[in-house]
């Protein structure tokens, strides 16, 4: 009699379990903007047996956003994820993958991520920040004001903006936008970059040093700013697409 | 109509009840959650 089918794979099956980190690792190693996410729930598996030690997998899988921008070396692991207060963002993942002989790999991934909606947020937190756009004017007042500010108390290196990772806004108890953004270092001093920002550009690939900053402007009642940035150090292999070179 | 009801009937009788205390398994899928959910 032929052998019985094996049982039908739950998603929280150790198998299923170990694919879908696999594929949470392969979205963060391929994606070149914003934040590192992490595997919130398995939503969806189907199963092709394709003969012996040779399977399809198709994983739907529930991602939430972590506070590790994507250039951030640190382990996943160690990534905590947003809170629902500071207005989540969840990354939903379809993602086809084979496994044989006990190897996964994926033949193909699509994700899209959505920031939790207002309402959402509000029923929960009345006073909880919501996040703004980023080519929000008093969002890129921050940056920049927040940037030169760092720049200007450390002047050995100029940093440069790579990317606006996330902003918020609040209104309650003070009018304050608190950003995020992504920055390299340059071949410039402050000074070399005031007196001749054009000459000052990123150091090359064998030499790349990216941090991360992050900064709170209140702008009423008083007018503040703190700015803070570290900077990762060269990480071998780690590069950052341009504009108009990054196509994704 | 008599057929259908007919059916329904003998399916109704077919229908094997679960022995007393059967749990059913946990729907396979969607899995736990590990953080919250949005």
């Amino acid at each position: 009699a032929p052998a019985a089918p094996p049982p039908p794979l739950g998603c929280d099956d150790p198998e299923i379990e170990a694919a879908a980190e696999f594929a949470v690792i392969y979205i963060n190693g391929h994606s070149h903007h914003g934040y590192r996410f992490a595997l919130n729930r398995i939503e969806q598996v189907r199963v092709l047996f394709q003969g012996p030690n040779n399977e399809i997998l198709f994983l739907e899988l529930d991602l939430l956003e972590t506070t590790c921008h994507i250039l951030n070396p640190t382990p996943l692991v160690n990534c905590s994820v947003r809170t629902f207060a500071e207005h989540a963002v969840e990354g939903d993942c379809d993602v086809k993958l084979q496994k044989v002989n006990g190897q996964f790999s994926v033949l193909a991934s699509k994700c899209h991520s959505h920031a939790d909606s207002a309402e959402d947020i509000r029923e929960v937190c009345p006073n909880c920040p919501l996040l703004a756009n980023l080519n929000d004017t008093d969002v890129l007042a921050a940056v920049s004001s927040a940037l030169n500010d760092y720049n200007s108390k450390n002047p050995d290196v100029y940093l440069m903006l790579l990317e606006i990772g996330r902003a918020v806004k609040q209104y309650h108890p003070v009018q304050m936008v608190s950003v995020e953004f992504a920055v390299a270092a340059t071949n410039c001093t402050s000074q070399q970059a005031k007196d001749n920002l054009a000459a000052c550009q990123l150091l090359p690939e064998d030499q790349s040093n990216f941090g991360f900053c992050t900064a709170k402007m209140v702008t009423e009642p008083s007018q503040d700013l703190i700015a803070e940035c570290q900077l990762y150090g060269h990480q071998p292999g780690v590069t950052y697409p341009h504009p108009g070179q990054d196509t994704s | 109509s008599v057929a259908k009801r007919a059916a329904a009937e003998v399916a109704q009788h077919d229908k094997v009840p679960h022995p007393v205390g059967f749990v059913p398994p946990p729907p396979l899928c969607p899995g736990k959650i590990r953080h919250f959910k949005i």
